[in-house]
């Protein structure tokens, strides 16, 4: 299975719907301090079912509503979508938050409940526990967790 | 099961030692399980050091046997994709170089998304999005680079 | 006493709304007292966003940040000396220069040493030491650059 | 007052004797990943006083003295000397460890107590909660830190 596609829409500051296409190799982001970079994988993060604040960077799960700047008004919507293709198909996951609350998932269009996109994941590596995120700062956890935490990110290779 | 968790360290540690080793050109490591706080211990030690405890390594030594056991995990069971958000800050250029080399194998299998500010890591990439806020707080993808290889 | 400490908090903001407004280019902040904590909140905004909290600040805007209060600190009460360890990490390269101009100007009034990977903050010291390791485990510095002026 | 000169013997991996001069402007210390850059400050911060292992990355105090490499048998003794100047003298400051434990600190020479060193420092912003030493990776600390520990530092500056 490899990603190969990720749109966002009003999440944090990708105000405008955005969408970046993965092809074989390495992808960089680059961009000024501020700009955006980060935001992009607490997309990702926060598409996979994430309902930590802390991780998110977030004191509310509305505050990843874009929520306006000089020229433009809050949205009241964030949605973000993952495409990802193996040998035989093509799959979509997609996460949409309402300002009044209310939380969406939807595995290939159809909605679905939390647990149905985490059992999609299980055994890829991808789960809330992944090791394939490093966040912004940081690298060093994996030397400084505890050693039970690093015991769940080896059952997360099994 | 028990028996798939310890088939799994085997194979992670494994892998970790060979990253060790090719990161810290000659350096050795490896991952224990510790029964007593059933949790996994790491180790690692630069070549002609003497590392007695891993708090004694320097910033850039912990982030490389950090991107060593990422590795591990990843070439055990590789997974859809891997974002490494400015993993690069506190490498110098040459143990860069060897991540950088590294990861250009480990790609084949996973789709690797790096953020940075490093004109090396941008320079192994086929691909660089460049974000910008030209309109305040509104973020946009200016431009696409497709390498030419 | 009391009153030196709300007269040192007033000189600290002052300096620290100068250097927020220099280093984010016509951003805005301020140092405030809450008697609730007997503590001080510190608040940050780049020019053109809307910063709820500082926890939405990125990487490198708390980096900035956190340099404008040091900038004030020493401009309130100029220190003998002041060290910073790779605090140019998180920065891209044109707020860096900004702090490397500022940092010109500081250094008149606290000697000042830098440990850096980056170019830029070292082609503007006057001074730069080298270290190795040749012999395993043993520091050793090898040369020093006089710039030229 | 301005630091002129620093000495360190026997600490961390600053096995033989190393002097650091430092003239006007700004100084650079560069170098590969564990060299021993950050030994440095660790340095500075032990000849203040510093007795917490956490901010000096040990965990027994006898961590700080050169424990052997390859090519060289550990010493029994860490010392480190910083050389100030002011407008009409000169002064230094020194600490010393054994490897039994005893330990030391001088000023100009003579055999102080550490609150003699700390009393030398007061009012320069030099102490042990001083805002002028920032370690490797605590850039956003002063973004971080609790309002209590804020205002520690206002006063460090008053
Ligand atoms: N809900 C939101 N609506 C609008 N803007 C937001 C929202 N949440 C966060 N932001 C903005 O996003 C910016 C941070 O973006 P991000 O952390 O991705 O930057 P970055 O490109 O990673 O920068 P650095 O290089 O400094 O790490 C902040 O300035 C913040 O104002
Ligand atoms: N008591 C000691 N005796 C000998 N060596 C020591 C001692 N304590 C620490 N070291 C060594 O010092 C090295 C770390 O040095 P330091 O943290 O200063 O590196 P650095 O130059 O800052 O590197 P980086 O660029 O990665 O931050 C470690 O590799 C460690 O082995
Ligand atoms: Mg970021
Ligand atoms: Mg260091």
């Amino acid at each position: 299975m490899r990603l190969v596609k990720l749109e966002l829409l009003g999440f944090k500051s990708f105000c405008d719907r955005t969408v970046f296409h993965f092809s074989e190799g390495i992808t960089s982001i680059v961009g000024p301090n501020g700009c955006g970079k980060s935001n992009i994988i607490d997309a990702i993060v926060w598409a996979l079912g994430e309902r930590g604040t802390k991780a998110l960077r977030i004191k509310e799960m509305e505050d990843v509503i874009f929520h306006g700047s000089n020229g433009r008004k809050g949205l009241n919507i964030a949605e973000v979508t993952i495409f990802l293709v193996d040998d035989k198909n093509e799959y979509s996951i997609r996460r949409r938050l309402f300002r009044d609350g209310t939380n969406e998932y939807f595995l290939n269009g159809k909605s679905v409940r939390l647990k149905d996109i985490q059992d999609f994941f299980l055994g890829t590596g991808i789960g809330l526990n992944t090791y394939a995120i490093i966040e912004q700062g940081r690298i060093e956890s994996f030397v400084q967790m505890k050693p039970q935490e690093r015991k769940i990110l080896i059952e997360e290779a099994g | 099961s028990r028996d798939v968790f310890f088939e799994t360290l085997d194979r992670v540690n494994d892998y970790y030692k060979k990253f060790i080793n090719k990161l810290f050109q000659g350096g050795e490591g490896y991952l224990k399980y510790n029964p007593d706080t059933d949790g996994i211990e790491m180790f690692a030690q630069p070549s002609g050091k003497k590392i007695i405890r891993m708090e004694m390594l320097s910033g850039g030594e912990k982030a490389l046997a950090s991107v060593a056991l990422l590795f591990a995990l990843i070439e055990a069971n590789p997974p859809p994709f891997c974002f490494m958000d400015e993993v690069d800050g506190p490498l110098d250029d040459a143990n860069l170089m060897y991540v950088l080399e590294t990861i250009k194998d480990l790609s084949k299998k996973t789709q690797v998304i790096f953020i940075t500010h490093n004109r090396l890591t941008m320079e192994v990439s086929g691909t660089i999005y460049g974000i910008t806020m030209e309109e305040d707080g509104v973020s946009k993808v200016v431009s696409v680079r497709l390498a030419s290889f």
